[in-house]
């Protein structure tokens, strides 16, 4: 509407009453919590909102049009942040289906790296208590962008797998159970999207074994790299391009709208 | 080729012939059940750093007359004819065909929530799409 300029926004001509209902029915229609966030950060990562921003423009236009066009959103996402694997699940009717499409951006990230001995690691750990109650996880995803990297032999292969820490100890080496890997060229350069959703799935259940996820570099030789050696962006490089995950959900119970 | 006498008062069950361009009743000032829009912009809101889209909310509503349910610009349903024509025949009985949502679409919402996640909320089956009779 506003592109057009057709329709204009008649909320002053309203009565102050007429305005509190019109706000009360607004929050209870969009599901919206009752307030705006309290403080907006001055310079937040803008590499979720925009991945959002474009999937709300294509579950829109899906609604508007009233047909799936399930396999072209997911094919939408990944063009509009383009990945270099072709292992991300099917996301079409997991986004069409979707009722809540949540991304978590504030992030923890340690690393072992060249001044450390082998193999170098990186870890990622994002603040999941918003996580929606009552609903259930239907897929979810962690994103890295891969930039290019001075140095590297375009032709060769990385081999980048993302495991889920389980139980750590302060004297050993914790359990890591594998939730995907990915062969990239080296001489690429784009998003990665690596599929976590069993992890996501344990997360929701039991937030307390939410210790994060480690990933790991190698060539074929199996020598490990440093994650940041071969172009992988972390929470310190530019906003459109920092790490956040992304987690679809389903509502288990139908909202029904309450009259006007 | 006598004209009518003005002052005989035509009787109320005296129902038009039904015509493709009969819109007498829009003439009067009665408007035909059609969708009205209240639009409100989330920036009067003060919302703009919150939600990301869309920028605005349409409060659709349904509103206008279903006398003439057989006029060109108005969808019907079978069940509005039958009940205004028996709502002209027993008027305290029966009411007249009101004017309501048919079609219902979704609406999707994107905000951000306090810990600055961004949140993609859809809703189906949840605003006003078409209006009928």
């Amino acid at each position: 509407h506003q592109a057009q300029g057709v329709v204009h926004s008649s909320f002053r001509r309203l009565s102050s009453r007429e305005k509190k209902e019109m706000q009360r029915e607004i929050l209870s229609i969009l599901g919206l919590p009752g307030r705006p966030r309290p403080h907006p950060p001055l310079r937040p990562p803008s590499s979720a909102p925009l991945f959002m921003l474009d999937l709300y423009h294509a579950v829109s236009a899906e609604g508007d049009e009233g047909n799936g066009i399930g396999n072209e959103v997911g094919g939408l996402g990944h063009a509009a942040l383009p990945t270099l694997s072709t292992h991300t699940p099917p996301l079409g009717t997991v986004v069409s289906e979707a009722d809540t499409v949540m991304s978590f951006v504030n992030l923890v990230e340690q690393e072992r790296d060249l001044l450390q001995p082998r193999p170098y690691w990186k870890e990622f750990r994002f603040d999941l208590t918003p996580l929606p109650q009552g609903e259930t996880v239907t897929a979810a995803e962690f994103r890295i962008y891969k930039t290019l990297t001075m140095g590297q032999r375009a032709n060769r292969t990385l081999h980048i797998s993302v495991y889920e820490i389980q139980r750590e100890s302060k004297h050993r080496e914790p359990e890591l159970v594998l939730l995907d890997i990915q062969s990239v060229p080296a001489g690429q350069e784009g998003w990665l999207a690596f599929d976590v959703t069993s992890a996501s799935n344990r997360w929701l259940l039991h937030p307390r074994s939410n210790l994060g996820i480690r990933l790991y570099v190698e060539t074929e030789e199996d020598r490990s790299l440093s994650a940041g050696w071969v172009g992988l962006v972390g929470r310190r490089g530019p906003r459109s391009k920092q790490p956040f995950m992304v987690t679809f959900f389903r509502a288990s119970q139908v909202p029904c709208r309450p009259p006007r | 080729a006598l004209k009518p006498n003005p002052r005989k008062r035509k009787p109320k069950y005296d129902l038009p012939l039904p015509s493709i361009h009969d819109h007498s009743h829009v003439n009067s000032g009665r408007q035909a059940c059609k969708r009205h829009e209240l639009y409100v912009s989330f920036s009067d809101l003060g919302w703009k750093d919150w939600v990301l889209a869309p920028s605005g909310y349409s409060a659709f509503y349904c509103d206008g007359e279903c006398l003439y349910p057989l006029g060109s610009c108005m969808n019907a349903t079978n069940h509005a004819m039958i009940q205004l024509v028996v709502h002209l025949l027993k008027p305290d009985e029966v009411p007249k065909a009101c004017c309501a949502p048919t079609k219902l679409s979704p609406i999707s919402v994107l905000f951000y929530d306090d810990n600055n996640n961004v949140i993609l909320k859809k809703h189906r089956n949840m605003v006003v799409k078409t209006c009928g009779c």
